[in-house]
């Protein structure tokens, strides 16, 4: 994958 | 003057400090039951009562989003190492098909600040009953305020689909355990499609390396899907697998064992070395 995918955090919200 | 600045930082503090009497559930009930619109950290409690903080996004969609956990690589050279908290960190193992198990226990770690610089899961992961998420990928260490900004992908899904799975992570992987062995690449979880906030499909797509694109169609959020060697991942952000199973080049999260030794919360996002924009890259 490219490296800003995978030098990125991913964060996860519910509503 | 210095004085002013001071009363000011004070005042802002004092009113960032009334937040701590707010009594709800989820950022829904924050900005439903107290009006609050500004994005920020808030307090949130448990339905047994445990108190704990949270970054709130009242903005997107309406508003009203609560973070609940946050999938961060410390070492992509890592396999299955200290830090995969959502796949293993006790090695790559076919004797521990779950992993470490995180994403169906009522386990809790890190910090709401420090989310994009170490994994980070709260009580609301299993404790809130929500219809939607939202999905934020931002640059490693980004500070809090400036997430939203910096993210370079954002998107929501709007149809609900979490009434039908228990209402939030813990209950859906009830249903699609992250288990090694658990299945085949045809049973996959739910996709589900989503409504960008940052981004578009086409720039989803460029994220992924040259030959998981001819595998998955961007648009969709999917669950639980299950690659060729029978190793289970969590999520596939921004994507749904149609045709192929090599998912560990896309999807995150999973759980103890991957054949031969792709194991880790990002899997195999670095198999033809990264950002080269090559093979699996």
């Amino acid at each position: 994958a490219s490296k800003e995918m995978t030098e990125a955090a991913v964060l996860l919200f519910y509503r | 003057t210095p004085q002013n600045l001071t009363r000011t930082n004070f005042e802002h503090l004092e009113r960032l400090s009334n937040r701590s009497r707010y009594v709800a559930r989820s950022c829904k009930e924050i900005r439903d039951r107290y009006n609050e619109q500004e994005d920020g950290l808030y307090y949130l409690t448990t339905a047994n009562g445990m108190v704990y903080q949270t970054f709130c996004d009242m903005t997107t969609a309406g508003g009203g989003w609560t973070l609940v956990a946050s999938v961060h690589e410390n070492s992509i050279n890592g396999r299955c190492t200290v830090g995969d908290r959502w796949s293993s960190q006790q090695g790559n193992n076919l004797n521990l098909p779950d992993g470490d198990g995180n994403w169906s226990n009522r386990n809790t770690f890190g910090t709401a600040e420090g989310a994009t610089s170490d994994d980070f899961k709260n009580p609301g992961y299993y404790d809130i009953k929500a219809e939607d998420m939202s999905v934020w990928h931002v640059p490693n260490n980004f500070p809090l305020d400036h997430w939203n900004l910096a993210a370079i992908l954002r998107y929501h899904t709007n149809n609900r689909f979490l009434r039908l799975y228990g209402g939030n992570l813990f209950q859906l992987f009830k249903h699609y355990p992250v288990r090694y062995n658990i299945g085949s690449c045809s049973n996959r979880g739910p996709a589900v499609p989503i409504v960008y906030d940052h981004g578009d499909r086409e720039t989803t797509r460029m994220f992924y390396g040259l030959k998981p694109r001819k595998e998955f169609e961007p648009g969709f959020i999917t669950f639980r899907a299950i690659n060729n060697e029978r190793a289970a991942m969590a999520i596939c952000s921004g994507v749904k697998p149609i045709a192929g199973c090599n998912t560990e080049h896309y999807c995150i999260g999973g759980g103890g064992y991957f054949y031969p030794d792709q194991c880790g919360d990002f899997p195999s996002f670095d198999y033809d070395s990264l950002g080269m924009g090559q093979g699996w890259s």
